[in-house]
């Protein structure tokens, strides 16, 4: 639509190619020019470039419903706790590595805990990123009990008056109920060891991932409750769009989104530079 | 589901009479939405749509089966086809030792993949030899090492400060007199948009000419299949494809996009995270899973 001069159906074919290639699905992307094209029917919109700029506004109002500014906030007493889940491979220990940095820039102290007890390499990985950040690690055996590495962690939080606490779970398909099970089970023994805990259940999604993001999002959400996203590797081509359909849906709020493999890679999640990049 | 759909769609036309353009336009409307809603990509829908309304109009409507079936049949035929006729395996006959390279984005799962293969090669009785090139991933290195110790397959010793061109190097010569017979190369992913790495995978294949160059990718990968797949292809002149996560319930169009992008053929599937999860690929089992 650069140069078009008229809004008609090739615009609207270009519109919902755009849409669908930036990952927002075909059932979202009908509802959104279903929802503009009323729009242009009832305002007697001309300008392609209105046609747009309505197409943006709808995406963001999906994007920033009000429960959506939701932020984390720090307890009056004691760590915040964030609990990272996702499927294998996201980039959730290396998103804990960034949050880590960027805690510590915001002055508070910050706790790492290995709870992904499974993967090869993955505690000695997590502990690199605690060494770079100038970080604590706790961490275990490998194969030992992730609960009781979460368990032991908080009280080493309190302890030592650790501001903020950030547990690794090891990556897993939502589909495995056992594995899923055993997250349930961490979620349970952090709470049963400090009662608002876990302040923050952040579900990690890959920008790369279709529609298989949304299945994710309602099994994690079903499982343990997210309290908020983190959409990774935007870096690449991947648009990520499929988080238009999740926030609408679930009414999670994207707290950051990662750019890159280096610590200084996260952002916090801007809604319109999100939407402008989608038509970019 | 996409049966269903098109039953629907067909429900006034019965036994004799053709498939026209006309009844055959909604039937093709529910066929593109099963393939996005399977994330296959966008344009490679459109082709694929092309073709299927190609061979569609002016069939007789068989009496044996409904339309809706009868499109379905030729829907899942014409994918069966374009997945991939009949099974690959690896090229492990020429010149010894024989090198397979990985290669893909961040988190596809190569590391894994290539410990494996590795295992699968154990029992078919060759002498694999691991290589980790990945100098950049916080203990990559060691995640191959702590891999190939459980499988019993030698990991070439490697530094994070060394050049992953002179590791590749130097596990060829290690291999030397027939020390080992496959060198599996696992690379540090990667996005298809950074110059710098991708010329990095150019000069490990300049260096050590592997047999194989396999594109691992993740099974749930939306619609930026086809341009990353187009590229890493265009940049390594790729020999095979493997999936992995399959045991999810991703829908997997991207088997499509990425086969249809680069032609060439889906190897191996990736299903679980232990090292015996690899599987040969099945086009019509993916053909099915794709149509949901
Ligand atoms: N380009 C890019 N790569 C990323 C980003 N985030 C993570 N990665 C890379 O993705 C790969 C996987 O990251 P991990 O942090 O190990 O992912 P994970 O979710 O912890 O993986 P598992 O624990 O195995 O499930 C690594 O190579 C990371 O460097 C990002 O924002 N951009
Ligand atoms: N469920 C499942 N997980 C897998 C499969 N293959 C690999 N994984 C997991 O995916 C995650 C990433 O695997 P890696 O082997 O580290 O991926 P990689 O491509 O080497 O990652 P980078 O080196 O960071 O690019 C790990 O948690 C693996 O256990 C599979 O077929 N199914
Ligand atoms: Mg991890
Ligand atoms: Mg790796």
């Amino acid at each position: 639509f650069r140069g078009k001069k008229q809004i008609d159906q090739e615009l609207f074919d270009e519109l919902e190619e755009i849409l669908i290639t930036a990952d927002l699905g075909v059932g979202t992307t009908q509802d959104l020019l279903t929802h503009v094209q009323q729009q242009v029917k009832r305002e007697a919109l001309q300008d392609p470039a209105a046609l747009r700029q309505a197409l943006m506004d709808r995406i963001l109002y999906y994007l920033r419903r009000p429960e959506l500014e939701s932020h984390m906030v720090m307890p009056e007493s004691g760590p915040f706790v964030i609990m990272v889940v996702g499927v294998n491979g996201v980039g959730k220990t290396t998103t804990i590595g960034k949050m880590a940095h960027k805690f510590k820039q915001a002055g508070q102290s910050v706790l790492l805990v290995a709870a992904d007890t499974f993967r090869a390499a993955a505690i000695e990985q997590l502990k690199i990123w605690g060494e770079r950040n100038a970080v604590e690690v706790v961490a275990q055996k490998s194969g030992a009990d992730p609960s009781s590495v979460a368990y032991d962690a908080l009280d080493y939080a309190r302890a030592r008056e650790i501001d903020v606490v950030i547990i690794d779970t090891a990556g897993r398909l939502h589909t495995k109920v056992n594995l899923m099970e055993e997250l349930k089970k961490i979620k349970r023994v952090v709470a049963k060891k400090l009662e608002t805990a876990p302040h923050e259940i952040l579900l990690v999604l890959d920008a790369t991932t279709g529609q298989n993001s949304i299945s994710q999002a309602r099994q994690f959400h079903e499982s343990v409750g997210v309290t908020g996203l983190a959409l990774t590797k935007l870096d690449g081509t991947a648009k990520g769009g499929i988080v238009v359909n999740i926030c609408h849906e679930f009414n999670m709020p994207i707290r950051f989104i990662g750019i890159g493999e280096k610590m200084e890679d996260l952002r916090d999640f801007e809604p319109e530079e999100f939407v402008k990049a989608l038509f970019a | 589901n996409l049966t269903d759909r098109l039953q629907k769609v067909f429900k006034d036309l019965r036994g004799h009479g053709t498939l026209s353009e006309e009844n055959i336009q909604d039937a093709l409307r529910e066929v593109r939405q099963a393939l996005l809603e399977a994330d296959v990509s966008f344009k490679v829908v459109k082709d694929f749509v092309k073709t299927v309304a190609e061979r569609a109009v002016g069939q007789e409507v068989v009496g044996s089966l409904s339309p809706g079936q009868q499109v379905i049949r030729i829907v899942h035929d014409e994918l069966v086809a374009l997945l991939g006729g009949q099974t690959e395996t690896l090229k492990l006959d020429g010149r010894q030792p024989v090198v397979i390279m990985l290669a893909g984005l961040q988190g596809s799962g190569k590391t894994t993949t290539a410990a494996k293969i590795a295992k699968q090669l154990l029992k078919k009785g060759r002498r694999p030899y691991l290589v980790p090139a990945d100098v950049y991933r916080p203990a990559a290195i060691h995640q191959l090492q702590v891999l190939g110790e459980r499988i019993g397959v030698p990991v070439h010793p490697s530094q994070a400060s060394e050049d992953p061109v002179a590791i590749c190097r130097a596990a060829v010569l290690a291999a030397a007199g027939g020390r080992f017979d496959t060198l599996l190369v696992d690379t540090a992913g990667r996005l298809h948009v950074d110059a710098t790495l991708m010329e990095e995978l150019r000069r490990i294949k300049a260096a050590v000419q592997p047999a194989e160059i396999l594109f691992v990718a993740d099974a749930m990968t939306g619609q930026d299949a086809v341009t990353v797949a187009e590229k890493f292809n265009a940049d390594l002149d790729l020999t095979g494809v493997i999936l992995t996560k399959m045991e999810g319930d991703a829908r997997g169009g991207a088997a499509l996009s990425i086969k249809s992008i680069t032609n060439r053929p889906i190897k191996f599937v990736g299903v679980g995270e232990d090292l015996d999860a690899l599987e040969v690929f099945h086009p019509d089992r993916q053909a099915s899973r794709i149509l949901g």
